[in-house]
């Protein structure tokens, strides 16, 4: 019974910028391209109940509700990346041969509870 | 330490044994081959997401990394031993900057002619060779080469190009010891020699022989897939 105050929308799961400048890092004199890399990331809380815009699965949604049954014994659905996109690297390796390589998966698009 | 530093661990994750150093890092405006830059904005444009990134559309062929080796071989001399009127340059190609774990789907030899203006034959000869084996000085030369290519090549204004496929000559290349590189030799069709260089056979060095002959440029453009990073099967998004 006793009053549930949801979670401050600043704390709910979503992806978080983070922009990486490789000259920061001192990358720049291997890598041509790009300037730098998106290393966006997923955090916040998935709360009960748990709304459409935080891309739960039927399992996340019945978690949370047990979580906030049992908040102790069951943790919370997880915010974790659902849409990842590739990236690409020009580079120079140690023998100065210019290299291109793709990435699989690498910018975090989207998050979600699962 | 150095060994198990974030960065290196990072850099392991994307493939790369270590932070890379290349020699020429001090010179601004190195050159970058421009097919690789088409590709490079093509996989960052608008379509990235319908394009795949383990397959090199380009060439037809599976594999995420796209390596334009440089050609570490020299001049040998401005006359060929077995060709008294060709000049030949050795071509090597260090294949062992591809990491045991990747698989070399395509090596593509590509040689470049630049014509250069008033000068110089219009048509060459062109011949490739495997070097099978180092030759002692004076033996006979074809003995430890193979032929690879033979085929005349007309000059024009714009650079000309060949292009090779020696993916399975480049697989051989990876194992220590087994990679003796490739000659190229190359005979003016439409020039006599004497009219072309500032010597005679008969000189013991030559001055600048390549200067009265098209600049030659070769690199062998090298896809390969690191499995790890290309997980086969991937359901495309609907």
């Amino acid at each position: 019974s006793a009053v549930h105050l949801p979670v401050t929308p600043s704390n709910v799961c979503k992806a978080r910028r983070l922009y990486i400048d490789f000259k920061d890092v001192g990358w720049q004199d291997w890598i041509i391209a790009p300037q730098g890399y998106m290393a966006n990331y997923c955090h916040g809380e998935c709360p009960f109940p748990l709304s459409e815009s935080l891309n739960g699965t039927n399992h996340a949604i019945l978690q949370t509700l047990v979580h906030s049954l049992d908040p102790h014994g069951t943790p919370q659905p997880c915010c974790v990346p659902i849409h990842l996109s590739p990236i690409s690297m020009l580079y120079y390796d140690n023998n100065d041969n210019v290299v291109l390589r793709h990435y699989q998966d690498m910018v975090v698009d989207e998050c979600g509870c699962r | 330490e150095e060994a198990k530093s974030p960065e290196r661990l990072f850099l392991g994750s994307l493939g790369l044994s270590g932070r890379p150093r290349p020699a020429g890092s001090q010179q601004p405006g190195r050159h970058v081959p421009s097919a690789l830059w088409r590709m490079f904005r093509r996989s960052e444009g608008d379509h990235a997401e319908e394009s795949d990134p383990c397959t090199v559309s380009e060439y037809g062929v599976r594999g995420n990394i796209i390596r334009y080796v440089q050609d570490q071989g020299r001049l040998v001399s401005g006359w060929s031993s077995s060709c008294r009127a060709c000049l030949e340059k050795q071509l090597y190609f260090n294949m062992s900057v591809l990491q045991p774990v990747e698989l070399l789907s395509l090596a593509q030899l590509e040689i470049t002619f630049h014509w250069k203006l008033l000068q110089g034959p219009r048509a060459l000869s062109v011949s490739l060779y495997q070097v099978i084996r180092a030759t002692l000085r004076g033996a006979d030369p074809q003995a430890g080469r193979r032929l690879l290519l033979s085929q005349s090549v007309r000059l024009q204004h714009e650079p000309t190009s060949v292009a090779v496929d020696l993916t399975a000559l480049a697989e051989g290349w990876r194992k220590p010891g087994r990679n003796y590189g490739l000659l190229l030799e190359l005979l003016p069709l439409d020039a006599e020699p004497e009219e072309l260089l500032p010597f005679h056979p008969g000189n013991s060095l030559p001055l600048e022989p390549a200067s009265a002959l098209p600049l030659v440029q070769a690199s062998l453009v090298a896809v390969s897939l690191n499995p790890h990073q290309c997980r086969s099967g991937r359901r495309r998004r609907r």
